[in-house]
């Protein structure tokens, strides 16, 4: 038996919503601790990893562990007939299962709807990332770093981030000319104007702003990201789900030919 | 030039 309730099941839209883009098909695994999942793009250049505890559940149960094959857009599909305001429930009874029950309920637990989407099986292409300590720790306004992205990507495809002691610095460089934008460390009590850097080591780096842009699609999960850094090493975008988790992006850097 | 690289280069395959 798995069964997994989520009392504020726009979460799970959210989540749902902000991979879509960037992977087609998923594994979800389920066991004792809670869901997890990891997937990559097409191209094996950036990777989503999300992890659901248990304790973030109004109910949580799962007697053993099962991997649940899914495509994201039909699951897409199914949660668009969610509520806002809905509990989501994930249930199966099977050992094995070929698909998996939707249950949607209402605040005034007036109205409910139930669903059940086809599994797939998946083979899965997982990959061990090793616990990495950042040299360059950035935490930011989510809505701040998507509108740089989102700006910067007008003038070019690449951004390079380099942190120093008290900033970090956004730069691109296009055909119709150049620019940058710096953040200072700012202790705000204010979450939007907050930026916390802990650099151990500066770094810079380059990414796509193609995929930046797809991780900002999380925006709406936390107010505030984490950007964390070390030189010659895949950047990791983290924002972290209230008591429930949290969904993590992984980008391999550009290197100069 | 840039050359894209990929997550393989740094992660294991499991």
């Amino acid at each position: 038996m798995f069964e997994a309730k989520l009392q504020q099941g726009v979460i799970f839209k959210k989540i749902v919503d902000a991979i879509k883009d960037l992977v087609k098909s998923v594994n979800i695994d389920a066991s004792t601790s809670g869901l997890s999942m990891q997937a990559m793009d097409s191209a094996h250049v950036a990777l989503v990893s999300l992890k659901l505890n248990e304790n973030g559940f109004k109910d949580y149960r799962c007697d053993r562990p099962i991997t649940l094959g899914l495509s994201i857009e039909n699951l897409s599909k199914i949660l668009k007939c969610a509520g806002n305001d809905d509990t989501i429930t994930l249930q199966t009874d099977e050992e094995e299962p070929s698909s998996l029950k939707f249950f949607f309920e209402n605040q005034q637990a007036s109205k409910i709807s139930e669903f059940s989407l086809n599994l797939m099986s998946l083979d899965s292409e997982s990959l061990g990332i090793p616990d990495t300590d950042y040299s360059s720790v950035i935490q930011m306004s989510s809505a701040e770093f998507s509108r740089i992205c989102k700006e910067l990507s007008s003038i070019s495809e690449t951004v390079e981030i380099e942190t120093s002691k008290e900033s970090v610095k956004f730069s691109v460089q296009g055909d119709i000319g150049a620019g940058s934008i710096t953040v200072k460390n700012n202790q705000s009590d204010k979450d939007v104007d907050r930026v916390d850097l802990q650099i151990d080591q500066p770094v810079k780096l380059t990414f796509a702003l193609r995929y930046l842009n797809m991780f900002n699609k999380a925006v709406s999960l936390s107010s505030t990201v984490s950007l964390n850094m070390s030189e010659e090493n895949p950047l990791m975008v983290e924002y972290k789900i209230d008591d429930l988790g949290s969904l993590r992006f992984y980008l391999a850097p550009k290197i100069s030919d | 030039y840039e050359i894209q690289l990929m997550l393989s280069r740094y992660f294991n395959n499991q």
